[in-house]
Protein backbone atom coordinates (compact mmCIF):
# COMPACT_ATOMS: atom_id res chain seq x y z
CA UNK A 1 0.00 0.00 0.00
CA UNK A 2 0.63 3.61 -0.32
CA UNK A 3 0.41 6.11 2.09
CA UNK A 4 2.18 9.72 2.86
CA UNK A 5 1.53 11.93 5.75
CA UNK A 6 2.41 15.86 5.09
CA UNK A 7 2.48 17.92 7.98
CA UNK A 8 2.06 20.86 6.05
CA UNK A 9 -0.74 20.05 4.12
CA UNK A 10 -1.01 23.59 2.58
CA UNK A 11 2.06 22.37 0.11
CA UNK A 12 -0.09 19.95 -1.94
CA UNK A 13 -3.32 22.20 -1.96
CA UNK A 14 -0.83 25.23 -3.74
CA UNK A 15 0.72 22.31 -6.03
CA UNK A 16 -2.91 21.82 -6.96
CA UNK A 17 -3.53 25.21 -7.80
CA UNK A 18 -0.55 25.75 -9.40
CA UNK A 19 -1.24 22.40 -11.80
CA UNK A 20 -4.74 22.25 -12.52
CA UNK A 21 -5.66 24.38 -15.07
CA UNK A 22 -2.62 23.58 -17.50
CA UNK A 23 -3.20 19.55 -17.00
CA UNK A 24 -6.17 18.09 -17.02
CA UNK A 25 -5.32 14.06 -15.89
CA UNK A 26 -2.25 12.89 -14.72
CA UNK A 27 -0.34 10.40 -12.99
CA UNK A 28 1.05 10.45 -9.98
CA UNK A 29 4.07 8.11 -9.35
CA UNK A 30 4.24 7.00 -6.04
CA UNK A 31 7.77 4.94 -5.26
CA UNK A 32 9.57 4.77 -1.70
CA UNK A 33 11.75 7.75 -3.24
CA UNK A 34 8.55 9.80 -2.95
CA UNK A 35 5.94 11.34 -5.29
CA UNK A 36 6.65 12.38 -8.87
CA UNK A 37 4.44 14.14 -11.58
CA UNK A 38 5.69 14.53 -15.40
CA UNK A 39 2.47 15.89 -17.58
CA UNK A 40 2.00 17.88 -20.48
CA UNK A 41 -0.50 20.24 -21.53
CA UNK A 42 -3.28 19.34 -24.08
CA UNK A 43 -1.63 21.36 -26.84
CA UNK A 44 1.60 20.01 -25.72
CA UNK A 45 3.64 23.13 -25.57
CA UNK A 46 4.11 22.87 -21.63
CA UNK A 47 5.42 20.48 -19.09
CA UNK A 48 5.20 20.08 -15.61
CA UNK A 49 7.29 18.01 -13.59
CA UNK A 50 6.49 17.77 -9.71
CA UNK A 51 8.66 15.86 -7.26
CA UNK A 52 7.60 15.43 -3.62
CA UNK A 53 10.89 13.47 -1.71
CA UNK A 54 9.55 10.61 1.19
CA UNK A 55 11.84 12.66 2.98
CA UNK A 56 9.54 15.44 2.95
CA UNK A 57 6.84 13.51 4.70
CA UNK A 58 6.46 13.15 8.34
CA UNK A 59 5.16 9.32 7.06
CA UNK A 60 5.85 7.97 4.13
CA UNK A 61 5.38 4.26 2.95
CA UNK A 62 4.93 2.65 -0.49
CA UNK A 63 5.42 -0.98 -0.91
CA UNK A 64 5.56 -1.00 -4.58
CA UNK A 65 5.49 1.82 -7.57
CA UNK A 66 1.56 2.61 -8.05
CA UNK A 67 0.87 4.86 -11.03
CA UNK A 68 -2.44 6.62 -9.49
CA UNK A 69 -4.27 8.28 -12.31
CA UNK A 70 -6.19 11.50 -11.49
CA UNK A 71 -8.03 14.38 -12.72
CA UNK A 72 -6.80 17.68 -11.06
CA UNK A 73 -10.11 19.45 -10.92
CA UNK A 74 -11.76 16.50 -9.11
CA UNK A 75 -8.88 16.50 -6.23
CA UNK A 76 -8.03 20.06 -6.25
CA UNK A 77 -12.11 20.06 -4.62
CA UNK A 78 -11.49 17.39 -2.67
CA UNK A 79 -7.99 19.49 -1.29
CA UNK A 80 -10.27 22.79 -1.45
CA UNK A 81 -12.08 20.86 1.75
CA UNK A 82 -9.02 20.83 3.47
CA UNK A 83 -7.82 23.59 5.85
CA UNK A 84 -5.02 25.40 5.20
CA UNK A 85 -3.39 24.15 8.92
CA UNK A 86 -4.32 20.82 8.36
CA UNK A 87 -2.07 17.74 8.01
CA UNK A 88 -3.22 16.07 5.08
CA UNK A 89 -2.25 12.05 4.13
CA UNK A 90 -3.21 10.12 1.52
CA UNK A 91 -3.53 6.74 1.42
CA UNK A 92 -4.27 4.17 -2.03
CA UNK A 93 -4.37 0.76 -1.93
CA UNK A 94 -2.25 -1.36 -4.48
CA UNK A 95 -5.28 -2.94 -6.52
CA UNK A 96 -7.44 -0.23 -4.97
CA UNK A 97 -9.07 2.17 -7.76
CA UNK A 98 -9.59 5.27 -5.08
CA UNK A 99 -7.12 7.40 -3.40
CA UNK A 100 -7.67 8.63 0.40
CA UNK A 101 -7.45 12.01 1.36
CA UNK A 102 -7.52 12.51 5.29
CA UNK A 103 -7.49 15.83 6.69
CA UNK A 104 -6.82 16.74 10.86
CA UNK A 105 -7.00 19.73 11.83
CA UNK A 106 -4.02 21.09 13.79
CA UNK A 107 -5.19 20.00 17.15
CA UNK A 108 -6.93 16.68 16.81
CA UNK A 109 -10.62 17.85 17.06
CA UNK A 110 -11.46 17.11 13.40
CA UNK A 111 -10.45 14.50 11.27
CA UNK A 112 -11.72 13.79 7.45
CA UNK A 113 -11.80 10.99 5.05
CA UNK A 114 -12.22 11.97 1.27
CA UNK A 115 -11.96 8.88 -1.15
CA UNK A 116 -11.52 10.03 -4.29
CA UNK A 117 -12.14 7.38 -7.49
CA UNK A 118 -8.79 6.89 -9.74
CA UNK A 119 -8.19 6.98 -13.20
CA UNK A 120 -6.48 4.37 -15.87
CA UNK A 121 -4.38 7.52 -17.66
CA UNK A 122 -1.85 6.40 -20.39
CA UNK A 123 0.57 8.30 -19.84
CA UNK A 124 4.16 9.01 -22.16
CA UNK A 125 7.27 9.99 -20.03
CA UNK A 126 9.75 11.94 -21.60
CA UNK A 127 13.35 11.63 -21.07
CA UNK A 128 14.76 15.41 -19.99
CA UNK A 129 18.80 15.44 -20.61
CA UNK A 130 20.44 17.30 -18.51
CA UNK A 131 21.16 20.70 -19.73
CA UNK A 132 24.09 23.13 -18.85
CA UNK A 133 21.71 26.56 -19.61
CA UNK A 134 23.13 29.47 -20.78
CA UNK A 135 22.00 31.24 -18.53
CA UNK A 136 20.02 30.78 -14.97
CA UNK A 137 18.17 33.47 -13.38
CA UNK A 138 17.07 33.56 -9.83
CA UNK A 139 14.39 36.29 -8.66
CA UNK A 140 11.71 36.96 -6.49
CA UNK A 141 8.48 35.07 -7.27
CA UNK A 142 6.17 37.66 -6.59
CA UNK A 143 8.31 39.81 -8.82
CA UNK A 144 8.17 37.51 -12.06
CA UNK A 145 4.50 37.21 -11.38
CA UNK A 146 4.03 40.72 -11.46
CA UNK A 147 5.83 40.96 -14.76
CA UNK A 148 4.54 38.67 -16.69
CA UNK A 149 0.72 39.72 -15.35
CA UNK A 150 1.84 43.30 -16.60
CA UNK A 151 3.06 42.23 -19.98
CA UNK A 152 0.25 40.01 -20.41
CA UNK A 153 -2.06 43.33 -20.68
CA UNK A 154 -0.27 44.68 -23.50
CA UNK A 155 1.20 41.42 -25.77
CA UNK A 156 0.86 37.90 -26.51
CA UNK A 157 4.33 37.22 -26.50
CA UNK A 158 7.41 37.92 -24.13
CA UNK A 159 11.18 38.22 -25.34
CA UNK A 160 12.98 37.23 -22.32
CA UNK A 161 16.86 38.47 -22.85
CA UNK A 162 19.85 37.68 -20.17
CA UNK A 163 22.62 39.76 -20.30
CA UNK A 164 25.20 40.18 -17.41
CA UNK A 165 23.71 42.74 -16.29
CA UNK A 166 20.42 41.33 -16.04
CA UNK A 167 17.28 40.07 -17.26
CA UNK A 168 14.67 41.84 -19.56
CA UNK A 169 11.03 41.23 -20.68
CA UNK A 170 9.40 42.62 -23.74
CA UNK A 171 6.24 42.35 -25.53
CA UNK A 172 4.28 44.36 -27.57
CA UNK A 173 0.85 45.01 -29.29
CA UNK A 174 -1.42 46.80 -30.74
CA UNK A 175 -1.27 49.71 -28.58
CA UNK A 176 2.26 49.73 -28.13
CA UNK A 177 5.55 48.19 -26.28
CA UNK A 178 6.76 47.69 -22.97
CA UNK A 179 10.28 46.29 -21.58
CA UNK A 180 11.43 45.51 -18.24
CA UNK A 181 14.90 45.00 -17.02
CA UNK A 182 15.59 43.64 -13.58
CA UNK A 183 19.32 43.89 -12.90
CA UNK A 184 21.23 41.69 -10.58
CA UNK A 185 21.18 42.97 -6.76
CA UNK A 186 22.42 40.66 -4.61
CA UNK A 187 23.26 43.25 -1.93
CA UNK A 188 19.72 43.44 -0.19
CA UNK A 189 18.81 42.65 3.44
CA UNK A 190 16.71 39.88 2.32
CA UNK A 191 17.95 36.65 0.21
CA UNK A 192 14.46 36.83 -1.07
CA UNK A 193 14.42 39.73 -2.46
CA UNK A 194 17.66 39.00 -4.06
CA UNK A 195 17.90 38.99 -8.16
CA UNK A 196 20.80 37.03 -9.30
CA UNK A 197 22.37 35.71 -12.55
CA UNK A 198 24.42 33.33 -13.66
CA UNK A 199 25.86 33.71 -17.45
CA UNK A 200 27.78 31.84 -19.68
CA UNK A 201 26.47 33.45 -23.01
CA UNK A 202 23.81 35.98 -23.34
CA UNK A 203 20.55 34.37 -24.68
CA UNK A 204 17.24 35.91 -25.78
CA UNK A 205 13.94 33.32 -26.31
CA UNK A 206 10.43 34.07 -27.48
CA UNK A 207 7.56 32.83 -25.36
CA UNK A 208 3.94 32.89 -24.89
CA UNK A 209 2.66 34.90 -22.33
CA UNK A 210 -0.64 32.80 -21.77
CA UNK A 211 1.39 29.82 -20.17
CA UNK A 212 4.41 32.10 -18.82
CA UNK A 213 0.80 33.90 -16.61
CA UNK A 214 -0.27 30.47 -15.83
CA UNK A 215 2.87 29.06 -14.00
CA UNK A 216 3.19 31.74 -11.33
CA UNK A 217 0.13 30.32 -10.56
CA UNK A 218 3.06 28.65 -8.28
CA UNK A 219 3.75 31.57 -6.87
CA UNK A 220 2.55 30.95 -3.11
CA UNK A 221 5.16 27.99 -3.16
CA UNK A 222 8.47 29.68 -2.94
CA UNK A 223 9.65 33.33 -2.50
CA UNK A 224 12.14 32.94 -5.15
CA UNK A 225 11.81 31.27 -9.07
CA UNK A 226 14.73 30.39 -11.70
CA UNK A 227 14.58 30.93 -15.03
CA UNK A 228 17.13 28.71 -17.01
CA UNK A 229 17.89 29.66 -20.47
CA UNK A 230 19.87 28.15 -23.73
CA UNK A 231 19.09 29.23 -26.94
CA UNK A 232 16.26 27.02 -28.80
CA UNK A 233 15.87 25.29 -25.56
CA UNK A 234 12.12 25.41 -23.66
CA UNK A 235 12.89 27.80 -20.83
CA UNK A 236 12.55 26.10 -16.99
CA UNK A 237 10.76 28.07 -14.46
CA UNK A 238 11.68 26.13 -11.08
CA UNK A 239 9.40 26.63 -8.12
CA UNK A 240 11.74 24.58 -5.45
CA UNK A 241 9.20 23.48 -2.54
CA UNK A 242 11.04 23.38 1.09
CA UNK A 243 12.50 20.44 2.22
CA UNK A 244 10.06 18.57 -0.57
CA UNK A 245 11.65 18.91 -3.88
CA UNK A 246 10.05 21.11 -6.76
CA UNK A 247 7.48 22.23 -9.48
CA UNK A 248 8.69 22.48 -12.31
CA UNK A 249 7.62 24.37 -16.00
CA UNK A 250 9.52 23.52 -18.94
CA UNK A 251 8.10 26.15 -21.61
CA UNK A 252 8.65 25.30 -25.85
CA UNK A 253 10.32 28.62 -27.41
CA UNK A 254 8.35 30.53 -30.18
CA UNK A 255 11.06 30.81 -32.82
CA UNK A 256 11.16 31.91 -36.58
CA UNK A 257 9.74 29.76 -39.20
CA UNK B 1 6.41 35.34 -38.37
CA UNK B 2 6.85 33.12 -34.93
CA UNK B 3 6.04 29.53 -34.87
CA UNK B 4 5.12 28.25 -31.63
CA UNK B 5 7.00 24.40 -31.05
CA UNK B 6 6.14 21.43 -29.73
CA UNK B 7 7.80 20.67 -26.41
CA UNK B 8 8.03 16.77 -27.60
CA UNK B 9 10.52 17.98 -29.83
CA UNK B 10 13.06 18.82 -27.71
CA UNK B 11 12.87 15.81 -25.38
CA UNK B 12 13.09 12.08 -25.44
CA UNK B 13 10.00 9.86 -25.33
CA UNK B 14 11.02 7.29 -22.91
Amino acid sequence: MFEGRLLQGSLLKKVLEAIKDLVTDTNFDCSETGIALQAMDSSHVALVSLLLKDTGFDHFRCDRNLALGINLQNMSKMLKCAGNDDIITLKAEDEGDTITFMFESPNQDKISDFEMKLMDIDSEHLGIPDTDYQAIVTMPSAEFQRIVRDLSSIGDTAVIGVTKEGISFSTGGDIGKANIVCRQNTNVDKEEDQTTVEIHEPVSLTFALRYLNSFTKATALSPQVTLSLSKELPIVVEYKIEKMGFLRFYLAPKIEE
Amino acid sequence: ALKQTNIKSFFVTK
